[in-house]
């Protein structure tokens, strides 16, 4: 599996390195914080404490042959922009970066960064779009008026068919249903939802919305 | 249009605030920093320098006929708190408020937040799944093992059809085309991929990175 070392166990770091260790990915945690790493030390491969930017702690701990590096320390500024530095210094070929700012952000891309992170900014921008849609689990944006959610069946649809709940909105189109752990893709149109469904449709923001508030 | 107000314009709060508006909503946003308020008040309908933790103030701004209230000040508990007990005592029915920590999550649910939203924990989940695919854009969970992601026509792509690309990996289905502004809908096999085509496709979290990672 792919190696990848998160240095800075803040919120957004710890929850990479737990979810990437679920993912089945070795993951080396560093943090200068002991008891960060005490708490995260038995659901990873290995948890150190140290100072991200000491390029020789890092290499002690194998972090040069990770494939991926995270920076989860965004605060303080210099350290985000050295730590970033040092792993691409140490060869680490894809680094993800948490940035405060934007202009934090392109910092840490110029310096070599691969994919920067702007976590409130990217949470604020879905909760808006969930918005639109109270009940959906969750969305991707085919375009600003367009995109496809993830909606628990309506409350009071189980019985009706795809067709009765989709057809009167316009342009709305389910793509799959998840029942269970089965799958039914491109359903057709006379497929009766179940209770538990989840489907996935899409259509303009406006038919996601009516569909998932959609009254018995 | 449904008409929200948004108390505390941090990251999270300005990103709420400025999607909404451009999603067509009526959109109050207040901070009780006039630089915030300041920056932002050309671009909402209505802007004002004031502490969310005043009811007065906030009737005055007519915050109790608003549909929806977005708690955007999350570092003060004390002040996450009152405001979001505020907002629900002056009849907002939907209260979604950003948490700090877990534990400021259950505290501000059982005190009638709707909606409580992680920014920094969600980031590295999702961040945590798009590393299994470096090139997505964008991915919903289905499963622990599966999901449905967009992404960009890998490089070299261009000519082939979904079948060539898509066969050899197992469990991956795609399930619509996104050509400029158009939607394609359950495309064939026979289609054939062009320069710039976006792709949404379901299967394994495997397969979707072998899919985006492939080379011409
Ligand atoms: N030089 C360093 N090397 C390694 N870890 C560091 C270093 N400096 C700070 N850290 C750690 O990085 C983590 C994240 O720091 P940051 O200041 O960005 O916090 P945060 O805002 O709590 O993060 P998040 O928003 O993800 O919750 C902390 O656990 C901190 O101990
Ligand atoms: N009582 C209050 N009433 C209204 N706004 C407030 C109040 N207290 C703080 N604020 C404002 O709330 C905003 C967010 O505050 P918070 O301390 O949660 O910051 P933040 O960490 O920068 O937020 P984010 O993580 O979303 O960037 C700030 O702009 C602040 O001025």
């Amino acid at each position: 599996p792919k190696r990848v070392a998160v240095i800075g166990l803040g919120r957004f770091g710890e929850s990479m390195a737990l979810t990437l260790a679920e993912l089945g990915y070795e993951v080396t945690a560093v943090d200068i914080d002991e008891r960060r790493v005490a708490e995260i030390a038995d659901r990873v491969t290995l948890a150190a404490q140290g100072d991200g930017t000491d390029e020789e702690m890092l290499c002690s701990l194998a972090v040069d042959q990770s494939d991926v590096g995270i920076v989860g320390q965004g605060k303080n500024l210099e350290a985000s922009v050295l730590i970033t530095l040092v792993l691409k210094r140490l060869g680490v070929p894809w680094v993800v970066a948490k940035a405060e700012s934007a202009l934090h952000g392109e910092l840490l891309a110029r310096i070599g960064a691969d994919r920067i992170v702007f976590p409130e900014r990217d949470a604020g921008v879905r909760a808006a779009h969930a918005l639109t849609v109270r009940n959906i689990d969750d969305y991707i944006t085919l375009s600003p008026t367009t995109g496809l959610a993830k909606v628990d069946a309506p409350p009071g649809s189980a019985g009706a068919t795809l067709g009765e709940l989709c057809a009167r909105l316009g342009t709305l189109t389910p793509l799959l249903i998840k029942r269970g752990d089965a799958l039914l893709l491109a359903p057709a149109w006379e497929e009766r939802v179940q209770p538990g469904d989840e489907l996935v449709v899409v259509g303009s923001d406006a038919a996601i919305g009516a569909f998932a508030d959609a009254e018995p």
